[in-house]
């Protein structure tokens, strides 16, 4: 089980549409200061459902569509798809590949799916339930943010206990 | 329910120390659990110890240090219960020299656990694994390239 | 008195416009004051805009991006009012080897303004400058070895 | 007008009598993780009046002093002194040199000296007023701190302009 691929289309700095092709094992990207490598983490948190805006960078979900550059003009909508490896049937679903996508308009409207078929966040939820992915604050370590998940309370920190109990 | 959460504790718990053995030659770390039956009133505290140190809160050790204690927590809770991916944003950045070495180590025995994406600036660490990608910017739109390197 | 402040931040203004067109190659950035009677309204904003971008809010902007931001800030202030020194611990953290380089420019361009003390891991960094500090622990102890190096 | 000399005695890690002699121009400071470099900048702060102990990493004045190890008891109390040079007459005071010292006690006794008489932390900031270290907000870029400062709110950033002016 792992993320097989990740396609973005307009999600942040990504004009272009754009397909990573992903193994198992471990994968390092690499780049300037600035040129986008942090924004893909943005786009797998907000394709697992991530609610808060802040949690992106942004200020508003708006903030999270491309917003032009001097090669094109701002786009209307966002799209994130991840696929994952299902081989091991760590998704209860019969298939080999299971896929998850989230589009945002800018007028505000917002659509999860599931496999292709249109469903709603709880979909999503009850899908990541035992795959570790439900909660991500324990397998994700942000840009800058060791010493603010080490500083929380100790009682928030059960939480992370709680969640792989 | 009490009995599971005491139960995974204890393993987290044992994995913790372990962890932090390597990550702190001669030191030792551990955690402790305050049960209650209000949710809200449960505690995890961590405690850790390097070689040769009295200190004992989290908040007087280093940038470095505290990298170490991270990593630590998390590759303990993962030990217990990997998730499908684990993702590190640069979280190699206070490390030195020393440090960024052992760093390196750890992700590379969880590497058969789970995946592992990383994003890193230091090239002992993005040179060690097998596969790259590149990230670039032109015209203010975002590529990236896939420079899959042999074993 | 209004003043003052609006003609200290006419020449601060003037001059983190040009660090931001160091920092950001083709890029720009410029300052903006907003006065009130009421001290608690007034407010400075920043605007940076690198080459081909059309982000407008900072908290859009990477790690780095935003280091470089708050060095041309700081030294944008520095050139207007010098102070008896000033202290940069790890502000390279977060910086690629071509900002890294950019880094130790500015700080060789403001060294004659005033003295600067540094702490970095970057050895790109630290062989840059002429005084050394060595600082080590033993049994928890601290030590300060002065390295001066000849220029 | 720069800092010449710096005494550190049992503050934080320094349980040793450590003195640091400091030129005009650069000086970098370079050591493992926890070797006690942030400290130094720590002792600066406090030395200079800081009373924020959050500011200094801690939860109470008393864990700025040396807590003990391996080799040595815990202290009593901490000490910090900072050596100007005054050739440019910075100071408005007729010597070459100024001295400014601050001492903790475990009891939470408290006392500032300058040039070696006892003095109170209002004379203190009244020395530093045109010397552009009475706000350190804009002197000092502490570790893991710049997405922080970034972020204040525009009205809080004025600040920085009104002690330029
Ligand atoms: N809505 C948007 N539309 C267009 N571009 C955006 C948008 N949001 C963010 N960006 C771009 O993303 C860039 C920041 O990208 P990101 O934080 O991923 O950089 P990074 O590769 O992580 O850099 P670093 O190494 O400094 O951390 C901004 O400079 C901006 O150009
Ligand atoms: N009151 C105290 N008594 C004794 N030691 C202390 C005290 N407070 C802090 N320390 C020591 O200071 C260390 C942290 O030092 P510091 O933050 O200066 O490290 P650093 O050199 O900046 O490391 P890094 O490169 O990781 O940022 C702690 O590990 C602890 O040993
Ligand atoms: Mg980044
Ligand atoms: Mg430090």
């Amino acid at each position: 089980m792992y993320l097989k691929k990740l396609h973005i289309k307009s999600f942040k700095g990504f004009g272009d549409k754009t397909e990573i092709q992903f193994y198992e094992g471990v994968g390092a990207f690499v780049g300037p200061n600035g040129c986008g490598k942090s924004n893909i983490i943005d786009a797998i948190k907000w394709c697992l459902g991530e609610q808060k805006v802040s949690e992106l960078r942004g200020e508003r979900m708006e903030d999270l569509i491309f917003t032009g550059s001097s090669l094109s003009q701002p786009h209307g909508f966002a799209e994130v798809e991840m696929i994952f490896d299902n081989s091991t049937k760590i998704f209860e679903l019969p298939y080999q590949e299971v896929s998850i996508k989230r589009r945002l308009y800018r007028s505000g409207e917002m659509s999860y799916f599931m496999n292709g078929l249109a469903s709603r966040l709880k979909d999503i939820h009850g899908l990541l339930e035992n795959t570790g992915l439900a909660d991500l604050s324990y397998s994700i370590i942000a840009q800058g943010k060791i010493d603010k998940m080490l500083s929380a309370d100790d009682s928030e920190r059960i939480i992370l206990f709680e969640e792989a109990a | 329910s009490k009995k599971l959460l005491t139960k995974t504790f204890k393993v987290i718990n044992k994995n913790f120390a372990q962890i932090t053995a390597t990550l702190f030659p001669q030191g030792r770390g551990h955690l402790e659990l305050e049960y209650s039956r209000n949710p809200a009133e449960r505690k995890a505290k961590i405690f850790v110890q390097p070689q040769g140190k009295q200190v004992k809160k989290l908040n007087l050790f280093s940038g470095g240090e505290k990298t170490l204690i991270m990593l630590a927590l998390m590759f303990a809770i993962f030990m217990t219960r990997p998730s499908i991916f684990c993702i590190l944003d640069e979280a190699d950045a206070a490390l030195d020299d020393e440090n960024l070495s052992q760093f390196v180590k750890l992700i590379e025995k969880f590497k058969g656990k789970s995946q592992v994406l990383l994003i890193s600036h230091n090239r002992k660490t993005f040179q060690s694994f097998e596969y790259i990608y590149g990230v670039t910017m032109r015209g203010g739109i975002s590529k990236v390239f896939s420079l899959k390197v042999d074993e």
